[in-house]
């Protein structure tokens, strides 16, 4: 090396060249994105842009779940009194939480955030219909809805995930062999339409961070099986919904399945970075976002035992959950 | 967080819905 090469590394600093790459990629992904606007301005259909697997990977990296965990330790330290006015205020102004609506309006009575996150409604501000057999679960955006086709669900229009990747094998009920060899997909969700004309359908409610975060039972059903998959904790907003192809396969879930008077029913609940705890009032053993997992892995619980045949029956419009800081 | 619902349903099943609506807990989702 000479005395001038090596001037030069001393010169070429890494963080200006982080900035100059990153912003330079940042760049590029912006300007693709604005064309995909013009074309989509002029009608012309854009598939979206999905992130690619390294993409997912750098995503995934970001140790979420340690965030999130360290998120719901912060937000369980009680506020001073003269002190929760102004953050609980802060928070409803920034996520447009309508406290008109909640059981407690007086700030002061949450001791801290973790609380203010699980109030709970005022009973006559959520109705539950009565002339439809199912309902929405909780408030939120319809991220998407509609019939499950050849095994793969939307999570936004053009986006699809596996829905024997989403619910895991179907061993829930005794009454499908085990040892299914390599059928075609579509048999998975044949087993789970258990009635001659019927057909498999999904929706997807998104609950953003000022919606009021329990969730209800959606029909009158009998829950019989509890699968919860420990995972990664990447945001669920609709944007990165849009991103990355089986986002919800990636999270931590919880798969309650059971039946309705039509026959099979499921309801999941997926955490998301801020919201990394699911609890399940009638589920006293789930421990959700735990610090070691397995990836991969899932872990079993049936409601069905030998003193309770029938599981758990819940009734529409019911209490059944909800989520948590943490 | 999200909620995702699975669930069979005769034929003829159609939600009231559109995507990216705002919807509370309790609101009708569909019909048969």
């Amino acid at each position: 090396f000479n005395a001038k090469s090596l001037g030069l590394q001393a010169r070429i600093r890494p963080l200006p060249l982080f900035i100059i790459t990153g912003g330079g990629y940042v760049g590029y992904d912006q300007y693709g994105r604005y064309r995909d606007r013009e074309l989509e301005r002029r009608g012309i259909e854009v598939p979206p842009r999905i992130a690619n697997e390294a993409q997912v990977a750098l995503y995934k990296s970001i140790p979420t779940r340690l965030l999130s965990r360290a998120w719901g330790r912060l937000n369980q330290v009680d506020l001073p009194t003269w002190l929760r006015k102004p953050i609980f205020s802060l928070y409803i102004w920034t996520f447009g939480v309508n406290m008109k609506e909640a059981a407690v309006e007086d700030l002061h009575h949450y001791r801290n955030l973790g609380e203010f996150f699980r109030r709970k409604l005022k009973p006559q501000v959520r109705p539950v219909c009565d002339s439809h057999c199912v309902t929405s679960p909780a408030d939120g955006k319809i991220l998407h809805f509609g019939r499950v086709r050849n095994c793969e669900v939307e999570q936004v229009k053009g986006v699809t995930y596996s829905l024997e990747t989403f619910l895991g094998p179907h061993t829930w009920t005794d009454s499908v062999p085990i040892n299914r060899n390599d059928e075609d997909k579509s048999s998975f969700q044949d087993m789970l339409v258990s009635k001659p004309g019927n057909e498999l359908f999904h929706c997807v409610v998104y609950l953003a961070p000022g919606d009021y975060h329990c969730f209800h039972s959606p029909t009158d059903w009998r829950v019989a099986h509890r699968r919860h998959f420990p995972g990664s904790l990447m945001s669920v907003n609709p944007g990165v919904a849009r991103w990355i192809k089986e986002l919800f396969c990636h999270n931590e879930r919880v798969v309650l399945s059971g039946e309705w008077k039509h026959g099979f029913f499921s309801l999941t609940a997926v955490g998301a970075t801020n919201v990394g705890s699911i609890r399940i009032y009638f589920d006293k053993e789930l421990r959700t976002n735990s610090p070691r997992y397995s990836k991969g892995s899932y872990n079993d619980f049936s409601y069905v035992s030998n003193n309770n045949q029938e599981g758990i029956f819940m009734r529409k419009g019911e209490h059944l959950g909800e989520f948590n800081l943490g | 967080s999200t909620i995702v619902l699975l669930f069979e349903a005769p034929r003829d099943f159609t939600f009231n819905l559109k995507a990216g609506q705002k919807i509370h807990f309790g609101e009708p989702l569909g019909t048969i």
